[in-house]
């Protein structure tokens, strides 16, 4: 069960706190995923008391768009911390999916691959495995298929510790490096922090989740939960 | 195959410090919900009184099976419109859920004990997190929400907000708590405090 709750002292008017929370959580915590699997409780709330002395921030406030990005980027971190506890979690995953021809169709897509048993084992494994990637975006549940087009798909690592190449590229227009540079796929997936990047070459928007990967701890931690 | 090597996650994650925004004050306690003797009831109180009064907002499990909690923080929100509602009740190691008429009793039962402490109707949100299908222990709820008020356990300080964080934890292995101090262009300093519980059972979808 994800729970949380953020407060502030500034004043926010009721309407425009519920949609500034409304937009945080659709780019934060609705963006994560550790076992796909959603609780009876989730619930994130947010009070505002109005303790600092300055006029009440509403939606036509010229502080509302700042106030609004600073609560969903105050919203990422926290739910980046329930990714990185993950249950027997031992690497922090971000899924990045471009140039998609919807916003939405690129969340699904990077949902379906956060969501990826096999994906994620893969990761657990340190193993390279594009081919599981791939799968995860074809039988993602898209409205229609408008977004992909199997010869403009590009599939990489991206090492997140400023090492080069930064760029490990696992699919390049929809064909498969072959000859993948294993030793270097070895160090990337050796981080403890991964980034998958998916460019879908149909589109402008793009859409990021955060995921884990799944190791045998996961199981042990949930095989006796109740009992 | 080996995974990586373990890290030790609260060294890296859990701040040292912080800061707080004004006005907030934190409770915690044992009640004894947890076998294990763990803090397991949080609450969060507004104590500001001058410039505004307070807004609340949230967003909820779009499960089709709401628990109780949901239920009744859904239905204060939606009769207070989000105004005037100053506490925040949560307990873990229960989840009150799929747990019918009695649940929701519980649940109200719960947000009254706290509203009749700040001696304000339909003033509070309540949130349970634990296990699913098994009732609430309130004799033990309702003990633990009478001794953080009647001897006054609030604090505002560090050591208060870490010990809430703890408190919603279930198979969490550290707190998640973070605060950061922002700049308006006019030149007013406001904070933000968050706090966040889950490990499993992740894959939110909350409207």
């Amino acid at each position: 069960t994800l729970l949380g709750f953020i407060v502030t002292d500034l004043p926010i008017e009721s309407h425009a706190l519920q949609k500034m929370l409304r937009f945080s959580t659709e780019r934060s915590f609705n963006c994560i995923s550790v076992d796909g699997d959603m609780s009876t409780n989730d619930t994130i709330c947010m009070i505002a008391n109005g303790a600092v002395d300055t006029p009440e921030i509403t939606e036509s406030s010229p502080y509302y768009e700042q106030v609004k990005e600073q609560v969903t980027e105050f919203g990422k971190r926290l739910a980046h911390l329930v990714v990185r506890d993950g249950e027997g979690a031992t690497k922090f995953v971000t899924v990045n999916v471009k140039n998609a021809l919807t916003f939405e169709d690129a969340k699904i897509i990077a949902e379906s691959i956060s969501n990826s048993s096999l994906v994620k084992t893969a990761l657990y494994g340190k193993d390279a495995n594009w081919g599981r990637i791939l799968c995860a975006i074809g039988y993602a549940k898209l409205q229609n298929l408008s977004s992909l087009d199997v010869e403009k798909i590009n599939v990489s690592f991206i090492a997140t510790d400023n090492s080069e190449p930064r760029e490990l590229k696992l699919v390049v227009n929809g064909v498969p490096q072959l000859e993948i540079d294993e030793e270097r796929a070895s160090e990337i997936l050796a981080l403890t922090d991964l980034e998958v990047l998916v460019d879908l070459g149909t589109g402008k928007e793009e859409a990021q989740f955060w995921t884990c990967d799944l190791s045998h701890e996961y199981v042990t931690i949930n095989g006796d939960y109740r009992s | 195959q080996q995974g990586s090597k373990m890290i030790d996650k609260y060294a890296l994650y859990v701040p040292k410090s912080g800061v707080f925004p004004k006005g907030f004050k934190v409770a915690s306690t044992a009640t004894g919900v947890k076998k294990n003797g763990n803090l397991d009831l949080g609450i969060i109180v507004n104590t500001n009184k001058c410039h505004h009064q307070s807004s609340a907002a949230a967003v909820f499990t779009t499960n089709k099976f709401k628990a109780a909690p949901v239920l009744v923080s859904r239905r204060v929100l939606e009769e207070t419109s989000g105004k005037n509602v100053n506490a925040i009740v949560v307990n873990s190691g229960c989840a009150n859920s799929v747990t019918g008429e009695v649940g929701l009793a519980d649940a109200n039962e719960m947000v009254g004990l706290v509203n009749s402490k700040l001696g304000v109707e339909n003033s509070t949100l309540v949130m349970s997190t634990g296990v699913i299908g098994q009732r609430l222990q309130m004799d033990k709820i309702s003990q633990g929400i009478d001794k953080i008020f009647s001897e006054n356990e609030f604090g505002s300080d560090f050591s208060s907000w870490l010990n809430i964080a703890k408190s919603i934890c279930t198979t969490d292995t550290f707190p998640k708590l973070i605060s950061s101090e922002f700049t308006l262009p006019n030149g007013v300093k406001y904070t933000l405090t968050g706090m966040a519980k889950g490990a499993g059972m992740i894959c939110p979808n909350m409207a």
